[in-house]
């Protein structure tokens, strides 16, 4: 069913991630992939950054690369 | 692939880190 998609990539989806772990922008991008949300790769990455933008997650390195995270 | 998700995350940090 290759239309059909089981993830969808929305700002309540990427919060409930960010209030559960830390992770960076490589981590979320695997949580949505596009053949999973039917998104391309464009659409993925201009709609994680406005979510991620109006956000505004907390952010910490941890081993030297940059996570985002949020507190409830 | 794994390059393409490479690429996804570069694209993705590059936007944000103009915003911040």
């Amino acid at each position: 069913t290759p239309s059909s998609s089981d993830v969808q990539l929305t700002e309540e989806a990427v919060r409930r991630y960010l209030i559960r772990k830390p992770m960076t922008t490589k981590d979320l991008l695997k949580k949505f992939q596009t053949k999973r949300t039917g998104l391309s790769s464009e659409q993925t990455v201009n709609v994680l950054a406005q979510i991620l933008k109006r956000l505004n997650p907390e952010r910490k390195n941890v081993n030297d690369k940059m996570h985002f995270y949020l507190t409830e | 692939s794994s390059s393409e998700a490479d690429e996804m995350a570069a694209a993705l940090d590059a936007e944000l880190n103009d915003f911040m």
